[in-house]
C-alpha cells in the first residue's frame, strides 16, 4: 500500500493542512515521499513552491498524453519530498474530460510509470467530490478522511463512504479507509468534546488515536512555506502530526 | 438590489456562518428574507431544518420545469426567515444539465416568480466556481465574499473576481461586488494582522469595516438550530454579525 489519498468534500477541515505535515513527517523520517495535488486551489503546492514559477503542472498530465508526471515533479527544500503540482487549470479538467471513457482512470495511469520511485504518494483534494477526487480514490490504496470539530463536520461523511464505495465497486478493488483524523480540536470545548465521541461511535476502531487540536502555529508555517516540523519543531502540533504518521506508517505496513 | 450570494471557492471560510447569521439578522430586523442554499453540502438549510423532513429541494426545481420555488420554500423558527433547501442531489446538477443551453440561468429563472415577496435573498454557494455557484451568480445583484484570516485565503481570489468578471460579460451585467468581510480573526495574532491588511491593500473600500472575530459560539450555535443572534444575543459574535447585517443594508440600499 503505497498511495494515500487526503479526501473530504467539506471544505476548509485541515485536508491541505495533513497533506502537507503528514509528507513531511515522512521525508524528514527518511521515507522518499510524492506529494501530489489534485486541487485546482493549489495550497499544498503553495506551501512548498512558489506558484510564480510552476508552468506545466498536473493538469497537463491529466490531459496531455505527451506530458507524463515525472516531468513536473518537483524537488522541495526538504530531502526526500517531492511535489506534482497544481494549478488553476485543473478547474477545467471535469468539462474536458466529459464522455472520456478513461476520465476516472488517468491519475491511475499517470502514477504507474513512476509509483516505484517513492515509498509514499499522498494525494491532496479539492472539497468536491467531482472527476478530481474520483481520480484520486481510483488512483489510491487507501483514503485519509480528515474531519473537523464542526456541527457540520459529520453530515457530509455519509456522501464520501458512499463516494467511497461506488469507486471501490466499479473502479478500483483495492481501495480502504486508512483511518478518520478529528481535526482543529479544541478540547477545553464541549462541541469538541461532543464531536470527538460521535467520530468514535460512527467509525469505531477506523479512528486515528491521535487528535490535532487547533493551533495558531499550523496556521502560520504555510506562509514561511514551512511544514509545522521546521517551523515549530517542539510545539505541540509538531509532536501530533509526528504521532499521527507514525500510526499511518502502521496501518500502510499493515494494509 | 435584493439577491446577494456568499462565494468563496475556498473551503471552510464562513460562507454558511455568514448566510445563516445575516439572514436571521434581517429577519429578526422585520425584513422578510428568504436564505436559498444551494450547496449539496446543505449546511445552511440544516442550520433551521431537520434534513430528514426534506424531501423536494432546490435540486428538484433547477432541474424539473413543473417544480416551482415556491412549491419548496419552508418557513423556519425565526418569523420573517423562509428557507429554500438543499440536498445532496444538487451535487448531481452539473452532469445533467451539461449541454442545455439555460444551464446558467436556472436560479435565476426560478426566483423571478417569488423575489418580490421578500426584501432580501440571500444565496449560500459550494466550495467550488462550478455551476451550482455560476447559477447563484447569474441571479444575483451582488456577491458578499467571506475571506478568512488564513495564508491560502487570498491566494484563490483572483479566479473568484475573474470568475464574476465572466459572468459579468456574459450572463449578468448587473453583479457587483457588495464587500469583502474577513473572517475567523484571532486579533491577537500576527497572522490576522496581516491577513487584514492584505485584504485593505488588495480590496480596498470593498472591505466591510465589520471583522468576525473568531469565537466558539458560531461554531457551537448551529447545533442548536439557532442563529448567533438567539443562542447567544450578548456574544462579540452576535454583535458583529449585527453591524456586518447593518453593513450590508446600507450597502443593498444605495447599491
Ligand atoms: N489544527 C489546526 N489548527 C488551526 N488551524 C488549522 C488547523 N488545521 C488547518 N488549519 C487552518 O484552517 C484553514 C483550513 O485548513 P486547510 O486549508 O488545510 O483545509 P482544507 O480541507 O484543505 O480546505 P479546502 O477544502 O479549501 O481544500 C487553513 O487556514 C489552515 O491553516
Ligand atoms: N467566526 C468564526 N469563529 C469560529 N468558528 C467559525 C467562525 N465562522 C465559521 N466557523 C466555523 O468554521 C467552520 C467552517 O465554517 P462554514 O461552514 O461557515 O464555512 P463555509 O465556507 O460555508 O464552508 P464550505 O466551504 O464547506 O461551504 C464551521 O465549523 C463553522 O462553525
Ligand atoms: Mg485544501
Ligand atoms: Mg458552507
Amino acid at each position: 500500500m503505497r498511495i494515500v489519498a487526503i479526501a473530504n468534500q467539506k471544505g476548509g477541515v485541515g485536508k491541505t493542512t495533513t497533506a502537507v505535515n503528514l509528507a513531511a513527517a515522512f521525508a524528514l523520517q527518511g521515507h522518499r515521499t510524492l506529494l501530489v495535488d489534485v486541487d485546482p486551489q493549489a495550497n499544498s503546492t503553495m506551501t512548498f513552491i512558489d506558484l510564480r514559477q510552476v508552468d506545466r503542472n498536473v493538469y497537463h498530465v491529466l490531459t496531455d498524453a505527451r506530458t507524463p508526471m515525472e516531468a513536473v515533479v518537483r524537488p522541495t527544500a526538504l530531502p526526500n519530498l517531492w511535489v506534482a503540482p497544481a494549478r488553476i487549470a485543473l478547474a477545467k479538467l471535469e468539462s474536458q474530460l466529459v464522455g472520456e471513457l478513461d476520465a476516472h482512470f488517468r491519475l491511475k495511469d499517470r502514477l504507474k510509470p513512476i509509483a516505484d520511485r517513492y515509498d509514499l504518494i499522498l494525494v491532496d483534494t479539492p472539497p468536491a467530490l467531482g472527476l478530481l477526487t474520483v481520480n484520486a480514490l481510483v488512483a489510491a490504496d487507501a483514503v485519509l478522511i480528515p474531519i473537523q470539530v464542526s456541527y457540520y463536520a459529520l453530515e457530509g461523511t455519509e456522501d464520501l463512504l458512499e463516494t467511497i464505495q461506488k469507486v471501490k465497486q466499479h473502479a478500483n478493488p483495492r481501495l480502504q479507509v486508512l483511518g478518520i483524523v478529528v481535526t482543529m480540536a479544541d478540547r477545553r470545548t464541549v462541541l469538541a468534546r461532543d464531536v470527538i465521541e460521535q467520530v468514535h461511535r460512527t467509525f469505531g476502531p477506523l479512528v486515528f488515536e491521535t487528535v490535532i487540536s487547533r493551533s495558531v502555529r499550523l496556521e502560520e508555517s504555510p506562509a514561511y512555506r514551512e511544514s509545522i516540523h521546521t517551523y515549530a519543531p517542539d510545539s505541540q502540533a509538531a509532536r501530533e502530526y509526528q504521532a499521527l504518521a507514525e500510526e499511518v506508517l502502521r496501518r500502510v505496513q499493515t494494509g
